[in-house]
């Protein structure tokens, strides 16, 4: 018999977590004109068995967890990765002096989830 | 941290699809134009981002498409003019009026001053007239148009990544309240680049494009070069040299003709604007299970 882990602290959970980069503290704001910033969004945090079923998972995550709670030598636990993006615009002069104005999908995480 | 370039800020700049932050000599004023564009941007993403829902392909923001424009594509630039106003609004004789590239006129000799006070006739489009049996026919100098702007318009494309796709190439020209009366004309052509630009490699190498009434009002004039053939749809030139005229119509007196030509040729402002694909950013819509 294996006694299941202690459920890990709520922060430690597979979650978004927020980071805002400022052009300005790069310097890059005399050459990008807009916007001011940008969302570095990261996924951080574990995905246990059994929370991972409410943690946006995919069914292979869910028995993942398992085959963790019953041989962690053997199976890894699932990666907790974006798993919703959101595209952005960016408006700034190139090395022509050229005002561009250029569109990046999939670059700012609004969803994590355990694969 | 500001300074030299770290490998984070290198790897950013990358997938910003940059090899080193521009530095801009004299930022220009934001165009209008793509102010417009990236504000629509911004409300369609926050819009998305409110609903949270799984929309429908339909009410999805294609991911790479300038729906204002109505051309897939995910970069929009604006390049500005580089080439230099000619003759500022003086009258000179017109260059190919009656003719199309290959008419001794468009190649023809360097141009003099015409008279402006003798009226502006059109010479007829076959130069050679039928000769009377047995008559002989006197020929008169054909008068031509009085050319009124001739302005070189020259481009830097280099900033266009090779894999870039034009979907949009259009020539954007703003000039002060357009013709001030009927039979203004503007024209095209295509020139050498710069390195061939000289008075005489310039009228034997061009190449007309396209000719069309300027109308009177007729502020903003917008060309698309795409549909002119001058550029394909693979990978833009890396420089782009054109030759815009403004031949003055008939109607007025020279001096209100003059004037014309020279508030004409000051404000007459051109740019380029170019929309492209570029395909390894711009992944297919995946359509929702």
């Amino acid at each position: 018999r294996t006694v299941a882990p202690a459920a890990p602290a709520p922060d430690r959970i597979c979650r978004p977590h927020q980071l805002y980069v400022s052009f300005r503290d790069v310097g890059w704001h005399d050459w990008i004109i807009a916007p001011r910033g940008f969302m570095a969004n990261y996924c951080r945090g574990s995905c246990p068995f059994p929370l991972a079923t409410q943690l946006n998972s995919v069914n292979h995550a869910i028995l993942q967890s398992l085959m963790h709670s019953v041989a962690p030598a053997q199976t890894p636990l699932p990666c907790c990765i974006p798993v919703r993006l959101s595209p952005i615009s960016v408006l700034f002069y190139d090395n022509g002096d050229n005002v561009v104005l250029r569109h990046y999908e999939d670059m700012v995480v609004d969803e994590c989830g355990c694969r | 941290q500001p300074g030299p370039l770290s490998p984070q800020a290198v790897a950013l700049l990358r997938a910003l699809g940059l090899s080193e932050p521009p530095a801009p000599r004299q930022p220009r004023p934001v165009p209008p134009l793509l102010w417009r564009l990236f504000r629509k941007s911004q409300e369609k993403l926050a819009a998305a981002k409110e609903t949270q829902e799984p929309q429908g392909p339909e009410q999805q923001a294609q991911p790479c498409r300038v729906e204002e424009l109505g051309v897939p594509g995910n970069i929009v630039r604006l390049v500005p003019d580089r080439g230099k106003l000619r003759n500022q609004g003086k009258l000179l004789s017109g260059s190919r009026a009656g003719g199309g590239a290959d008419s001794p006129q468009a190649r023809g000799p360097p141009r003099h001053r015409l008279n402006p006070s003798r009226p502006v006739t059109r010479p007829p489009r076959a130069p050679c007239l039928p000769f009377p049996p047995g008559g002989s026919v006197q020929f008169e100098e054909p008068a031509l148009a009085p050319l009124c702007v001739e302005k070189p318009l020259f481009f830097n494309l280099s900033a266009l990544a090779p894999q870039e796709q034009p979907t949009l190439v259009r020539l954007e020209l703003a000039c002060a309240r357009g013709a001030p009366g009927p039979g203004w004309e503007l024209s095209l052509s295509l020139a050498p680049g710069p390195q061939l630009w000289g008075w005489q490699a310039h009228w034997h190498h061009r190449q007309l494009l396209l000719t069309q009434p300027l109308l009177p009002g007729q502020d903003t004039i917008h060309l698309d070069l795409l549909d002119l053939g001058l550029v394909g749809p693979s990978a833009l030139p890396r420089n782009l040299s054109l030759v815009l005229e403004i031949l003055a119509g008939g109607g007025g007196d020279g001096n209100g003709t003059e004037a014309a030509c020279t508030s004409l040729g000051r404000s007459l402002e051109a740019s380029l604007l170019v929309v492209t694909l570029h395909p390894q950013q711009c992944r297919p819509l995946a359509r929702r299970r």
